[in-house]
C-alpha cells in the first residue's frame, strides 16, 4: 500500500508528465521532474519506486511509459464519476477545473437548493434541486461526493448522498462528518497548505 | 525541521482542538482526536512528539496547553497577511472562508483585472485593479500571495506580487511558476485529493 504523501506526490509528477507531454517532449530524467513538480529529484526516485523497476540509471524515463505504469498503480485510469453538493463559488471552481479530466474523474451531477442556480449549466452539467441527492446518485451510480455546501448542512448532505450509493465523500467544509462503516470521508483544507507555508515564512 | 505531512496533520489537530474548545471541552485524549479528525491516534501521538514532552500517560492533553504549543512550533500565532490575486469563484471562496482567520492569517488585499469586479467588497476587503498589486504590497508589507487567477495570467501575476515585495506562492493554478531565488511557491492541487481517493476506491 502506498502512504498518503507519496500517492499525492506521484499525481503531481502525473501532472508534470502530461504537461510535458503535451509540449511534445518524449523523455525526461528525474532532475527534470524536480524542476517541474518542485519535489526534490531523491523523493520522486523513492515514490517511483512503489511501482517497480524504473528506467534505467542515466538514460531517464520514458513519459509515456511512464505515464501509463503510474495511471495504473494509481487506478487512474478507471473512469471516475462525481457529484458535487453546493454549486456554490468553490463547487463552481471545482467543477470548471480542467485538471479533473487528466484524472479521468468524470462530473456527473451538480446540486444546490438555491432555486436561482438550479438549471444553471456549469461545464455542461445542469444544476439539480438538493432534494434529487440519493435518486439521482442512485441512477447514475456515482460512487464519489464532493461537499461544498456551508457547514451546517453538510451532515445533511452526506446522508443524501450515502442513500443514494456514495461511498466515498470528499469533505471540503469545516464540519465533521459522520458515516457509517464502509464509507470512506476524506476531509480537504486549503488551510493546512496556508499552515505548512506559515512554517516556513518564519525560517 | 517537522516533515511537509506532519505539518498537514498538526494543522488538522489543532482545528480540532479550537472547534473543541469552541464546544467547552477541556480536555481530550489522543483517541478523542482520531475520532475528530480521523487520522490514527499512533499517527497523532508520533506528529505531537515533534512538540517535545507531551501529555501524562493515560491522563490526555489540556486543550489550551496544546493548542499553544502547536500555534507557537507551526508558527500559527504570527499574524500573517496574504494578498488574493484573481478574485473569481476560488478567490472569493478563499476570501470568505472562516478556517483562516483561525490561523491568524488575514486578508490583506484582494485583486482582479475585470472591471466590474473592482470596488466589490468580499469578507471587508474592496477588490483592486491587477494593476496595483506591486505598489498596493509594498506598502503593506505582504509577504504572501495567493494566485487564483486562470493559468495564462499566473506568471505575470506572480512577478507582479514579487516585485512588491512577497515571498511566499500559493499557486493555485495548473501553471507552474517562475520565481527568483530566495522566493518560494507551493502549488496546491485539488486533484491530489481526488486521486488520493481514486486509489482507496479500487481497494
Ligand atoms: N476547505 C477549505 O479550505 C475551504 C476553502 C473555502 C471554502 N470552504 C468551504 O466550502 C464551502 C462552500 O464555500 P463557498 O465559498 O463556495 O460558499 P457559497 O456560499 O458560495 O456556496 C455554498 C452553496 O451551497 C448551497 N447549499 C446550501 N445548503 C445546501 C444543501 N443543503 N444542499 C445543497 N446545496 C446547498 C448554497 O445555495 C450555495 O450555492 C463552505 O463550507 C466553506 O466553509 C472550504
Ligand atoms: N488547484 C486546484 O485544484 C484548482 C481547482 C479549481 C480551480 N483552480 C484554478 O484556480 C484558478 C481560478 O479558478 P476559478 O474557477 O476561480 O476561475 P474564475 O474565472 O472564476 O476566476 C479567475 C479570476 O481571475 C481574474 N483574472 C484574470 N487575469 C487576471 C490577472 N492578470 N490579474 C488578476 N486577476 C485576473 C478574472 O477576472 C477572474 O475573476 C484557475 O487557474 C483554475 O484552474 C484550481
Amino acid at each position: 500500500k502506498i502512504p498518503d504523501p507519496s500517492l499525492a506526490r506521484l499525481a503531481t509528477v502525473y501532472r508534470a508528465l502530461l504537461d510535458s507531454q503535451r509540449n511534445g517532449r518524449k523523455s525526461l530524467n528525474s532532475l527534470d521532474l524536480q524542476e517541474l513538480t518542485g519535489i526534490a529529484a531523491t523523493q520522486i526516485r523513492k515514490d517511483l519506486s512503489h511501482l517497480g523497476e524504473m528506467g534505467k540509471p542515466g538514460v531517464g524515463y520514458d513519459i509515456g511509459d511512464l505515464k501509463r505504469r503510474i495511471a495504473e498503480r494509481l487506478n487512474l485510469s478507471r473512469r471516475q464519476k462525481f457529484a458535487i453538493i453546493g454549486a456554490g463559488r468553490l463547487g463552481q471552481a471545482l467543477a470548471s477545473y480542467p485538471g479533473l479530466v487528466e484524472f479521468s474523474f468524470k462530473l456527473a451531477a451538480l446540486f444546490d437548493v438555491d432555486k436561482k442556480k438550479i438549471g444553471k449549466v456549469v461545464n455542461g452539467v445542469a444544476i439539480q434541486p438538493a432534494a434529487e441527492i440519493s435518486k439521482n446518485l442512485r441512477r447514475h451510480r456515482v460512487r464519489i461526493a464532493v461537499l461544498t455546501v456551508p457547514a451546517s448542512a453538510a451532515q445533511g448532505a452526506a446522508e443524501a448522498a450515502v442513500q443514494g450509493g456514495a461511498r466515498w465523500i470528499l469533505n471540503f467544509t469545516p464540519a465533521h462528518i459522520a458515516v457509517p462503516a464502509g464509507c470512506v470521508v476524506r476531509n480537504v483544507s486549503f488551510t493546512n497548505e496556508f499552515a505548512v507555508l506559515a512554517h516556513f515564512v518564519e525560517k
